[in-house]
């Protein structure tokens, strides 16, 4: 299961979607279990500062990649990011077995999402479907913002916009 | 999908010009 | 012919500019307008009407003194005059004249692409009652009145309201002879 929530400015949710996990045995769909669902948008605001610190730190590549070896896990910018726009982040934070990944736009909405639905197992995550969905929600999210009726920081209503979501979800994340 | 006029076009904007 | 001088102003004579430029800042006016008459969209497409009729009525002397246009002989040649020329120059875009009625004196522009809505999707509560671009209304009004012809122009559909075509009516009322100097 993921959690995917766009922060605004304020920190602010400006939108949030889970995207249930494959089937389980019975055949239902593993969502995030009750307690955790509460517990999400904690545990990713938690990571705000780390994302933080890594939008404002000055650009890796002047510093040789030397970047800030603090943080738990180790979970930094990935370091062969060689495109151009670095706007995504990779692992920046964990909370026990769950992964949470961000990315950045040009304007600093934070797109953060958790992945894995328990705090026992470690999930794996696959980097470039990741890197993808975010790079396709953000194309939805300029062409939003290029509405003259949204005005930004606002939450986004529209259902067109989280149904193209859900299925950038479906396509990149399984 | 919704169908949406802004989300199924294409970004990049058809028409380049119009008269100043 | 029609075509072939409005294509040509459109490529030779005209100073262009790019059209999201022209996008947003007609999408900011609009939203503008939806926050000052508080999503009354029935004040807000009278608004643009009006705010098209004081460009129509100057647009006209840009409009013939660019085209050296003779005056129009009868509604179908107005209609291929506004619809292969004067849309052509101004938006570089030629909607198509059909429905005409019996006594050819009503027709419709039928827009297959429209500049100014682009990016634009309607809010829930303006779907029914805004015609979004309800200034190109308001500027044929005016400029045909400038050349004694009366009219009634208005949408009768548009595609942001999901509608099928984006279509705006044009119907004569009638001729102003009186004004038609000697």
């Amino acid at each position: 299961s993921q959690y995917f929530a766009i922060i605004g400015k304020d920190d602010n949710p400006v939108y949030e979607a889970e995207f249930s996990g494959k089937l389980g045995p019975q055949g239902q769909i593993q969502g995030f279990p009750q307690d955790l669902k509460e517990l999400n948008p904690f545990i990713l605001h938690a990571s705000l500062d780390i994302i933080e610190d890594l939008q404002w730190q000055p650009n890796l590549s002047l510093q040789g990649g030397a970047a800030g070896s603090g943080g738990s896990g180790g979970f930094l910018r990935s370091r062969n990011n060689t495109n151009a726009s670095n706007c995504y982040l990779g692992k920046v934070d964990h909370f026990y077995g769950i992964i949470i990944t961000a990315y950045l736009t040009y304007s600093g909405m934070k797109f953060v999402m958790l992945h894995g639905n328990s705090v026992s197992t470690t999930v794996q995550i696959d980097d470039n479907n990741v890197k993808s969905f975010y790079q396709d929600v953000h194309e939805l999210y300029t062409k939003t913002i290029l509405n003259p009726f949204y005005n930004v920081g606002d939450p986004i209503s529209s259902a067109s916009f989280d149904s193209r979501v859900r299925a950038l979800a479906r396509k990149y994340l399984g | 999908y919704i169908p949406s006029k802004i989300y199924s076009e294409s970004i990049l904007y058809k028409k380049q010009q119009v008269s100043l | 012919s029609l075509k072939i001088i409005g294509d040509e102003i459109w490529k030779n004579k005209t100073e262009k500019i790019n059209a999201e430029l022209f996008a947003m800042t007609y999408g900011s006016i609009v939203s503008q307008l939806c926050q000052d008459f508080q999503r009354d969209y029935k004040k807000v497409n009278d608004q643009l009407f009006t705010m098209g009729y004081n460009i129509g009525v100057r647009l006209i002397e840009d409009f013939l003194a660019r085209t050296a246009m003779p005056r129009c002989e009868d509604m179908v040649r107005t209609a291929e005059v506004i619809s292969k020329c004067a849309f052509k120059i101004f938006l570089n875009i030629s909607p198509q004249v059909s429905n005409w009625s019996p006594n050819k004196e009503a027709f419709s522009l039928i827009f297959p692409e429209n500049p100014l809505s682009e990016f634009v999707e309607l809010p829930m509560d303006a779907t029914k009652d805004l015609w979004y671009s309800n200034i190109l209304c308001g500027v044929m009004k005016g400029a045909l009145e400038m050349v004694q012809l009366d009219c009634d122009v208005y949408f009768v559909s548009d595609v942001l309201r999901s509608e099928q075509q984006t279509e705006i009516r044009v119907k004569l009322n009638k001729v102003l002879r009186d004004e038609i100097p000697i």
